[in-house]
């Protein structure tokens, strides 16, 4: 059974990463879309006058029971330090100037977050999958009597 | 590129020039979403979203106007805690927290205290209710109502006689990390704690233990004893309570 537990943080540690991430992408589409719709003139506040609106999720809901242990606001360790696309994508500062960069090029780089945005998220479904079938083959054990809870105090 | 956010803080902290300070918030705008989404999966569920994206916001601006970067910090971690507090501030000035059910608290552990003291050991759900005068299920729906606040008001409200006491949630989250060079204070809660937990009920000591420390959430652990999550819920809402009156003794 630590054999799964260990593989469980495992999990924890990759949907910890990888949410953020996607967080951050999300953010940076939804200011694009909201710029872009300021360009076509379908929009007239600012961007900064729209902030909270545009961070906002679409539908509410939630997975989670409030209930449930309190999530990590630790940031990943490398939170755009590192050399990979997401961390290239994250560290250029392009939403500091948004107003004054041409509209093509904000579309290519809202298509360029979405394909990242669209891998990032596909990566954290299959982590769940994972962490769902390692959590079930744990309560079954817990279920079954092969593994005791009090062994854990 | 990292160079071009890095001018923006000096122009911005030199000459407060406001395009900059705007460009910054912008640039650092989507850790709000991050916040708001994690803190207020803790919060109840009739809590609006976009109110928490607001009230960050709020904290965002705070956090760009206030942070000082010659002293060579990393503003994302500084700006997440302040997002963070900005959210929970404004939590508690709207007094999220119902007064019938903070009174409601207040009763029920003091019930309970009172019947370890003359027990001996942990009441039943049947006993607390018979003492507090009420049906068993008048008891459990207490019980529900205060579980479905969540995680960061339940905490609140089981500190809230007695500040500093240090929280279960502080107590808990350090004893499953296991800590090599582990100082004699922390063996000594955990012991504490262990042995708090051992004198429980069987259904309690068996939420408790799968929750804080095999991490299994309440519908998982729904799954192991075979009962509804709501039901898991009301069980370990009065676990929290009876090992807080140990803790306090
Ligand atoms: N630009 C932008 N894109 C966003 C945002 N939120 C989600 N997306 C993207 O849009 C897809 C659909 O989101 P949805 O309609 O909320 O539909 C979601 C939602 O209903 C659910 N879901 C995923 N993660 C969570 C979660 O953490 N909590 C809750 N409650 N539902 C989730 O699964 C569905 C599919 O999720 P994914 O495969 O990750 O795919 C998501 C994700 O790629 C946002 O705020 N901005
Ligand atoms: N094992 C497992 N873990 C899961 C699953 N879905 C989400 N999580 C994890 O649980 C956290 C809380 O999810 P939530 O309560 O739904 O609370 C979510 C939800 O209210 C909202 N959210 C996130 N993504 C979406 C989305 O795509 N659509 C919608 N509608 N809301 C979303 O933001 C909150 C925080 O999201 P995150 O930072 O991503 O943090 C998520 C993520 O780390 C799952 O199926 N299995």
């Amino acid at each position: 059974i630590d054999d799964l537990r260990s593989r469980r943080s495992i999990c924890d540690e990759l949907d910890t990463e990888l949410s953020y991430y996607r967080r951050m992408i999300q953010g940076r589409i939804d200011l694009l879309d909201f710029e872009l719709r300021r360009r076509s003139g379908e929009e007239t506040r600012s961007l900064i006058e729209a902030l909270p609106e545009i961070l906002a999720d679409s539908a509410s809901g939630r997975t989670s029971n409030p209930l449930d242990r309190e999530l990590s606001l630790d940031l990943p360790e490398l939170a755009g330090g590192g050399a990979r696309e997401v961390d290239t994508a994250l560290s250029d500062g392009f939403l500091a100037h948004l107003p004054t960069i041409e509209v093509d090029e904000l579309r290519r780089i809202r298509d360029s977050l979405s394909e990242m945005e669209a891998k990032i998220s596909e990566q954290r479904r299959a982590v769940y999958d994972a962490h769902d079938i390692i959590t079930g083959e744990i309560t079954k054990r817990y279920r079954e009597g092969t593994a005791s809870a009090d062994e854990l105090l | 590129r990292d160079q071009a956010i890095h001018d923006l803080w000096i122009e911005y902290k030199d000459s407060g020039d406001e395009r900059a300070r705007e460009g910054l918030i912008l640039h650092y705008s989507p850790l709000v979403k991050f916040v708001a989404g994690r803190v207020g999966s803790g919060l109840p569920r009739n809590v609006d979203q976009n109110d928490l994206v607001s009230f960050g916001t709020f904290g965002l601006i705070d956090a760009v106007d206030k942070f000082e970067p010659e002293r060579g910090f990393k503003f994302e971690t500084y700006a997440v805690n302040r997002i963070e507090g900005a959210i929970l501030d404004e939590m508690r000035a709207l007094d999220w927290v119902p007064r019938s059910v903070r009174s409601r608290v207040r009763e029920i552990q003091r019930t309970m205290a009172e019947l370890e003291h003359r027990l001996q050991r942990t009441p039943t759900e049947e006993e607390v209710a018979d003492a507090m005068g009420v049906p068993p299920d008048t008891l459990r729906t207490h019980l529900g109502e205060i579980a479905n606040l969540g995680f960061v008001a339940l905490d609140e409200l089981l500190n809230a006689s007695e500040k500093g006491s240090g929280s279960i949630s502080d107590i808990i989250p350090d004893l499953t990390a296991v800590d090599p060079s582990g100082s004699f204070e922390k063996e000594e809660t955990r012991y504490l704690l262990a042995d708090s937990i051992n004198r429980l009920p069987d259904r309690e000591r068996l939420v408790l233990t799968l929750y804080y420390y095999e991490g299994l959430t309440l519908s998982e652990i729904g799954g192991v004893l075979n009962v509804t999550e709501s039901r898991v819920c009301q069980i370990h809402t009065k676990a929290v309570m009876s090992l807080r009156n140990r803790f306090i003794e």
